[in-house]
């Protein structure tokens, strides 16, 4: 059994140290570019308590109010923030949204209604940061958990945090590295990608694309 | 879980988004396979906050949105590509592609189902080129397939039906079945092309035009260590 662990812990990579495997790091980015108006950051909560240092919420915000979509699992067992997000989004019309915040260590599946609450709250507690009266939509941010499926959110612990996420935005190359980094779990590295394009109306201008996902385990999307 | 993230400053309207979004995922993190199991918590985001000025995307029928749909496709891709990379124990990064098939939805489904069989990926990992297990995933790939209609389900004809791999290095491609006749397969150059991190199989199904594509990992003894020991 403890061989077992020692085994399996060496592919937390990204977790204690933050280290990538040699054959993986080609595909960790040392630059980029990126979207203007969007800041990210990653910060350690401890949603497993096990997790004495690694970042482990995300947090990404837009300047202003902007135009957002998602798609989602089709499994019928789908977690509190999937419920949560989806609802918030067709509130909105896609329209409105302020910021994404993710927490690994947690999946928030199978909760419960207080799995629910958690999921609200995560989302209230981050529009709070923008300090913006309400328009009567209510949240403006998507929700996202991911880790073990059952386990209530350690969410005292992770809505104390989001002011101190909120305040470590920024948006240099390490900021988005950083919260790709904390919506890692079974990774072995952080999964980022940016590029820039034109589009054919306005060709003088360099438009930019950021990307950040992640995933080991658990892999057969079909999401709509 | 799969999670993901996309953020552009190009101005798009919010009605367009979800076209945007879905349009791409179904061709990048939906055709994508590691262990076979979808997640309560999947969610990918698409957010624009048109930051960067110029026009407003604001027509599905026009240039600026076909552009940008082929831009977020290939991107969204590309992250994908990324998480079958990672997927927990693989060593090797393969894409499946199903062509000549009579209608693209079949061939995802062919191509999906090859990707997910535990028998395709053992034998990747034991680096073995065991087109049986192929042909035998795309044989049941389209049984008791209720969501496609009659119409688009093509008949699969083991007479027309060939499998191939393709090199990662540009090497010619190793015919392993053709017209469901087995080829002599030199199984030395088969042990050099399965010793590639990337590998590509081919399956012609000889009925079509359409193509479909899934990128999967193979199983090793790994995987099954990481996910022994992870606890609920």
């Amino acid at each position: 059994r403890s061989q077992t662990s020692t085994t399996a812990q060496r592919h937390y990579s990204v977790a204690p140290n933050g280290t990538v495997p040699p054959t993986k790091q080609k595909y960790v980015p040392t630059k980029g570019t990126y979207p203007k108006g969007f800041l990210v950051s990653g910060t350690h909560v401890g949603v497993k308590p096990t997790n004495t240092g690694t970042p482990d919420l995300a947090f990404l915000a837009s300047e202003t109010p902007c135009a957002a979509a998602a798609v989602f699992t089709k499994n019928k067992f789908q977690a509190a923030p999937v419920t949560v997000s989806r609802e918030m989004l067709r509130r909105r019309e896609n329209t409105g949204v302020r910021s994404v915040i993710i927490n690994s260590g947690c999946a928030n599946a199978v909760t419960g209604k207080g799995g629910m609450q958690d999921a609200e709250q995560m989302g209230l507690h981050a529009d709070k940061c923008f300090e913006e009266p309400s328009d009567g939509k209510g949240s403006r941010t998507i929700v996202m958990s991911t880790g073990v499926i059952g386990q209530r959110l350690p969410i005292q612990k992770i809505l104390n945090k989001i002011p101190l996420a909120f305040n470590a935005l920024g948006t240099s190359h390490e900021h988005w590295l950083a919260a790709a980094r904390a919506i890692c779990t079974t990774d072995t590295f952080p999964k980022l990608l940016s590029r820039t394009f034109s589009l054919p109306s306005s060709p003088s201008i360099k438009y930019c694309i950021a990307g950040m996902t992640k995933g080991a385990g658990m892999i057969h999307p079909n999401m709509a | 879980t799969l999670l993901g993230v996309i953020t552009t400053d190009a101005p798009v309207a919010p009605a367009l988004l979800s076209s945007l979004l879905t349009n791409a995922v179904n061709k990048s993190f939906n055709s994508i396979c590691i262990d076979g199991d979808t997640s309560t918590n999947d969610t990918v985001a698409l957010l624009a906050n048109g930051a960067a000025g110029g026009k407003e995307i604001s027509s599905d029928s026009s240039q600026d949105y076909y552009s940008f749909q082929g831009i977020l496709t290939e991107f969204a891709t590309d992250l994908a590509k990324l998480v079958v990379r990672d997927g927990e124990g693989a060593t090797k990064f393969v894409t499946v592609r199903v062509t000549e098939s009579p209608s693209e939805a079949a061939a995802r489904k062919i191509a999906g189902t090859v990707a997910r069989s535990p028998l395709v990926k053992t034998a990747l990992y034991g680096k073995d080129a065991n087109w049986g297990r192929i042909l035998c995933a795309t044989g049941y790939s389209l049984i008791s397939e209720p969501g496609l209609p009659a119409s688009d389900v093509p008949e699969i004809v083991p007479e027309k039906t060939s499998v191939s791999f393709m090199p990662s290095d540009g090497s010619p491609e190793l015919k392993l079945l053709v017209n469901g006749e087995p080829e002599s397969v030199d199984e030395t150059r088969a042990s050099q092309i399965l010793e590639h991190e990337d590998l590509e199989i081919v399956v012609r199904l000889g009925g079509g035009q359409a193509e479909g594509v899934y990128w999967t990992c193979d199983y090793s003894h790994e995987y099954i260590t990481i996910n022994g020991d992870y606890r609920t």
